[in-house]
């Protein structure tokens, strides 16, 4: 069964694509068979692999648009057990082109269903925008997994991305759940950063995971590699952090 | 002569909306006249100083929809010389509304013309993305100030940010110059942020301003108390950063 999870928050900046490459790794390491997906036009999740978005061809847009465009086609292997199907500068336009569709934000769902291959795990970076792109990611998913980082204008915005759930569960996809909440850049050192975190736990209880994503420049320095922190410090602690997550995921801890 | 100056990146939780509120309240505090204007459906600029999108009826959202609808009733004073019109939420939906009109891109331009009241400066916020709403920014102002955060992934953001100016201007905005680049989030101990920077003037020479705005708490911090660096810490370097980047600003230095 192919848990399809897509990462959400429409704040700039709080580690989504950092989160879905990491944990992807982190979950491919286990040996789960896993597909990452980047929707994002401006394309972080498939330039940190080393791929300009600029260049793919065969990418999410493809996918989108085109029904007869099979996912094998778009298929990047990256990894043992580690997939990607990156993304095109067309998604910008693809964003407004899907505007009038009448099922607008089934079109990733569909391309998933269609494909055959056993992935274990399929996880999805989004755009910072509520736009029809996030929307085929919340429709393709049961799961949403929102990064948010440890300071206060960012934590405002984890109410909104829950109410854009909400809305989805409601009238677009009811198998949507929220598989948890992953505080990031956290820096123990900072009153701050732990007062965030306290209040997060305050207001959202077990759905905000054990595991907190810490700060560290490796995870800025991995994509100059066209690594992940998992293959380029495999021994560093921001390496087990998003293992340490793997396991709250894949053991079901601070699931709804 | 009003400078109207336009903070623009792409790219998630670089700095823009902090940029803007602190760079507003330093060229304050030196006397000039300043108007913050929001348009990000976030709202990040507007909740930085205690208000909330949610809330806010006379907002950024009313300006470009209804031409009868004039700036002063949308101005909220902050401070002495400090002004804001702030973000509704109903900016979602103005972006999309706003999509099929032939004026589009102009609705900000066209109210602040018709406004009569004598800023020395005013700066307008942007949501992360290339849509109308940032459209209208870029073809209000006359200048382009872009945040870059000091890695990697931030830093290949900046062309597409020129090359949607560049658009800009040779279809729009004829008028729409760069003011520079202002690198954020600097860490003077971290070798990759110096990397960054020795990168971003390699590349970009005297279009990035002499100063780097340092990696503080403080500013995550203000928000919390409505307020900016300025006003909560006036005596912390981080408040230091904005009064050197207001003087590089006036002065002409960085400048295209
Ligand atoms: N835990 C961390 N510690 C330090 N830096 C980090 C961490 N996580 C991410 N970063 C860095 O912060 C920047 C923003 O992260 P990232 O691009 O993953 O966020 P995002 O939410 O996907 O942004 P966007 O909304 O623009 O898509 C990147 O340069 C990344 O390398
Ligand atoms: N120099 C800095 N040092 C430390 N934290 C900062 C600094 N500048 C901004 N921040 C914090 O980083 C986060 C992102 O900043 P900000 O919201 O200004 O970016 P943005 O580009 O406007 O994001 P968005 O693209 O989502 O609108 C905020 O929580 C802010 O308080
Ligand atoms: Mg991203
Ligand atoms: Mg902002």
């Amino acid at each position: 069964m192919t848990r399809v999870i897509v990462t959400a928050n429409q704040k700039g900046g709080v580690g989504k694509t950092t989160t879905v490459a990491n944990l992807g790794a982190a979950l491919a390491e286990r040996g789960a068979r896993v597909l990452l997906i980047d929707i994002d036009p401006q394309g972080g999740l498939t330039a940190s692999f080393g791929l300009d978005p600029y260049e793919v061809v065969r990418s999410s847009y493809a996918l989108l648009m085109y029904d007869r465009f099979s996912l094998p086609r778009a298929l990047v292997t990256l990894d043992d057990n580690l997939a990607l199907i990156p993304a095109s500068v067309d998604l910008a336009a693809g964003e407004i082109e899907l505007g009038g569709w009448v099922d607008r934000a089934y079109r990733l769902r569909g391309a998933l269903q269609r494909s055959r291959i056993p992935f274990d795990f399929m996880l999805i970076d989004t755009p910072p925008s509520i736009g029809v792109l996030t929307a085929n990611g919340l429709c393709a998913a049961q799961e949403v997994l929102i990064p948010v980082q440890c300071n206060y204008l960012a934590m405002r915005g984890v109410r909104a991305v829950l109410d854009s759930v909400e809305r989805v569960r409601q009238t677009l996809n009811p198998d949507l759940t929220l598989l948890g909440i992953i505080a990031t850049m956290y820096r123990a050192e900072s009153a701050h950063a732990q007062e965030v975190v306290q209040e997060l736990r305050a207001v959202f209880g077990d759905r905000v995971f054990h595991t907190l994503i810490g700060d560290s420049e490796v995870y800025a320095e991995a994509p100059i590699a066209n690594q992940t922190v998992l293959s380029y410090y495999p021994n560093h602690p921001a390496a087990d952090a998003y293992r340490a997550l793997a396991e709250e995921i894949v053991n079901g801890r601070a699931r709804t």
